[in-house]
C-alpha cells in the first residue's frame, strides 16, 4: 500500500503512526510517497483534514531529484496545485488553474499520465 | 557558556565603527579585551539554507553580495543583511585576531566572536569569514603577510 | 553606522524568521 516515505522527506515534517498524514510547521518542505509512477495513467487521493488558519500546502507528483527542502513545484522536478487561490506551480512559477483554492473537508485527486517509453 | 555568554550580554564590550585600513569600514575597540574574551554575538535574522540560496542569488543581483550569510549548521543560517548588529561590519584578515564560534544558549545557537589575543584600544576586530571555496573570488585586502589573497 | 544601510533594522538578538507562503514563487498571479 502506498505510504508517505520514512526517508524521502523534509526530516522537520512530522508524518503519523499511520505514515498517511503529513504535518509540517515551518515553512515549505516536501514529503514523497513510498510508490512512484514510471509510466501510464495513475491516480491517488488525499483528503484535507485539518487546515489551521494560515496554513496551505502544495500537492502534486514529484520526481525523486525534486528538493525535498522547498514546496512541491520548487524545481523542474516536480509539480503541484496550491490551496491558496487554486494556482499551479512548477519550477516556482504560478499559473492560474482554479477559480479559488480548496481546504479543509475536501479531498483532492491526482492523476498522472505517463507516456509507455519503448 | 552560558554564564560566560551572559557575562557578554552584561560586559557588553565597547566597540566603535569606524573606517578601516581593510575595506572602507570596520569595528575598533574603544577598550583593551584580554585573551580569549567574547567580543559581540554576530546577530541577525535565523533562516534554512533554502531560503539563504534563494536571498544570495538575489543579494548578489542587488549586488549587495552574500558576505553576510552566516552558516550556524546544516539547519540554520544567520542573515545580518537586512537587520543584525555592529557585527556585521567586522572585516575579515587571514591573520585576525579575533575567531567565530557556535555556542549552544539555552537550545538556541549562537555565533560569538572571541578574541584570540589581547586587543589594545583602536585596534580593529578581525576574524576569519572561513568562507567556502568558490570560482569567483572575493580578493582579500587584509594586508598580512601570510594573506591567502582571496575571502574564498 | 545604520546611515550605511537606510532600511536597516538593528537588533540585540536573533530573530527567527517567517517564512511567507510564496516565499519561493518567482511569479503568482
Amino acid at each position: 500500500s502506498v505510504l508517505v516515505a520514512m526517508h524521502d522527506r523534509a526530516p522537520q515534517l512530522k508524518v503519523c503512526e499511520d505514515r498517511l498524514t503529513v504535518t509540517g510547521e515551518r515553512g515549505y518542505c516536501m514529503a514523497r510517497a513510498t510508490h512512484g509512477a514510471h509510466y501510464g495513467s495513475w491516480f491517488y487521493e488525499i483528503k484535507i483534514t485539518d487546515m489551521p488558519d494560515g496554513s496551505h500546502v502544495r500537492l502534486g507528483w514529484s520526481q525523486e531529484l525534486g528538493n525535498l527542502q522547498g514546496p512541491c513545484g520548487y524545481d523542474k522536478f516536480s509539480y503541484a496545485w496550491r490551496s491558496r487561490k487554486g494556482t499551479r506551480f512548477h519550477e516556482s512559477i504560478g499559473k492560474h488553474f482554479t477559480d479559488g483554492g480548496y481546504g479543509q473537508g475536501d479531498v483532492i485527486g491526482m492523476l498522472i499520465v505517463l507516456p509507455k517509453d519503448d | 557558556d552560558l554564564v560566560k555568554f551572559n557575562q557578554l550580554q552584561f560586559r557588553k564590550k565597547q566597540l566603535k565603527f569606524a573606517r578601516s585600513r581593510i575595506h572602507d569600514w570596520g569595528l575598533f575597540a574603544l577598550e583593551p579585551i584580554a585573551a580569549d574574551e567574547m567580543v559581540i554575538e554576530y546577530v541577525g535574522q535565523m533562516i534554512r539554507p533554502v531560503v539563504a540560496d534563494l536571498r544570495e542569488k538575489k543579494y548578489n543581483e542587488m549586488g549587495i553580495g552574500s558576505s553576510y550569510l552566516f552558516r550556524v549548521d546544516f539547519e540554520t543560517i544567520i542573515d545580518a543583511t537586512k537587520c543584525g548588529n555592529l557585527a556585521r561590519f567586522i572585516n575579515h584578515s587571514c591573520n585576525p585576531n579575533c575567531y567565530a564560534k557556535v555556542i549552544t544558549v539555552e537550545g538556541q545557537k549562537k555565533i560569538v566572536i572571541y578574541s584570540k589575543q589581547p586587543i589594545d584600544i583602536d585596534e580593529e576586530i578581525t576574524y576569519d569569514y572561513k568562507f567556502p571555496i568558490e570560482d569567483e573570488k572575493i580578493a582579500c585586502l587584509c594586508g598580512a603577510p601570510q594573506c591567502r589573497g582571496y575571502l574564498n | 553606522w545604520s546611515a550605511f544601510a537606510p532600511d536597516f533594522k538593528e537588533l540585540d538578538e536573533n530573530v527567527e524568521y517567517e517564512e511567507r507562503e510564496s516565499e519561493f514563487d518567482v511569479q503568482d498571479d
